[in-house]
């Protein structure tokens, strides 16, 4: 859907326009620390395997679990977008995790120079991309 | 700045890119002018030239909304989620999600439809990968991850300018007052 400026259509003759993040189910996890284990924390697993910070083995294979390998990705992804890296599911670290972004993976191989500034080499990506 | 392993860039004979609009879309001009804006951003700091082809499959940079599952391997999720991605040089694939709301023109930041997206802001960053440059840490930066939805951040940063500097050089017909820091307009909507 094309808005040709900020007024042109009307909401309600939107189909979409009540519909929120996918993400947005991920504030349920607001506060939810290491060790615990709660349903469909599996798809927050997922996010962060899909954007290089899970990097290891089958996305179908993620559990419920906050296991280290969630509680690293999450002190990754902070330091990445300049947050206080906790490992913990803050509201400010949930907050940005459900933002709209880009596709592409911030990390590939489980190394990121997102946050380590003016690098010349990154591992970044996969072939794919 | 980060750049793609390897540090892939379109090779020194390539300066002069092509786009395309793929033909399906049937885009109107207010969003083709839009990309056009964005490819202008990155020419006026780069040797880099871009010029819209209606040869979709000579293209260089080939441009395409799709929506869910499109056939490589990365799945659009409908409004918001993942907005686009694009591939590194000299792939030229540039994806968008058909199903956002985009807004093509005007002052996004007073869009009444909480899920618009500026597809100019959107543009500008992926054309930063279709050269060459990964995510950037500096928020401040178009090469920053995410953006909200109602705002608006075209303005390439000190950090996109010094990152693809790096890959090309400069614009030898620049003056250098064309860099400048980028200033986001952004309010802040129910996602976030």
């Amino acid at each position: 859907y094309f808005f040709p400026n900020a007024s042109a259509i009307p909401p309600s003759l939107l189909p979409n326009f009540t519909s929120g993040s996918p993400w947005d189910v991920f504030h349920n996890f607001t506060g939810c620390h290491a060790g615990e284990k709660r349903d469909g924390l599996n798809k927050l697993k997922k996010y962060f395997h899909y954007f290089g910070y899970i990097p290891d083995g089958s996305p179908n294979n993620l559990t419920d679990d906050f296991d280290d390998s969630l509680e690293a990705a999450i002190k990754t992804y902070q330091r990445n977008f300049n947050l206080d890296p906790t490992g913990q599911l803050d509201e400010a670290t949930m907050k940005q995790i459900v933002k709209p972004r880009c596709g592409n993976p911030d990390i590939v191989n489980g190394t990121t120079s997102m946050s380590s500034g003016k690098t010349t080499s990154s591992l970044f990506h996969t072939v794919g991309h | 700045y980060t750049f793609f392993p390897g540090t892939p860039r379109w090779p020194e004979d390539r300066r002069d890119l092509t786009y395309a609009f793929l033909p399906g879309n049937n885009l109107p001009e207010t969003a083709k002018a839009a990309f056009t804006r964005a490819f202008q951003r990155w020419a006026e700091v780069t040797p880099l030239t871009f010029t819209e082809t209606s040869s979709y499959g000579a293209a260089d940079i080939r441009i395409g909304f799709f929506s869910g599952d499109h056939g490589d391997g990365e799945a659009f999720d409908g409004v918001l989620g993942t907005l686009a991605h694009a591939f590194s040089p000299p792939n030229g694939m540039f994806h968008l999600d058909r199903d956002e709301n985009w807004m093509v023109e005007g002052d996004v930041t007073q869009a009444s439809v909480s899920t618009t997206v500026d597809l100019e802001s959107v543009a500008v960053h992926e054309i930063g990968h279709l050269l060459g440059l990964g995510h950037s840490s500096v928020e401040e930066s178009i090469m920053y991850p995410t953006i909200s939805s109602r705002t608006r951040k075209v303005d390439l940063a000190a950090d996109d300018v010094q990152g693809i500097q790096i890959l090309y050089g400069s614009n030898p017909n620049s003056n250098g007052s064309s860099t400048s820091e980028s200033a986001t307009q952004e309010r802040e909507s129910s996602d976030g």
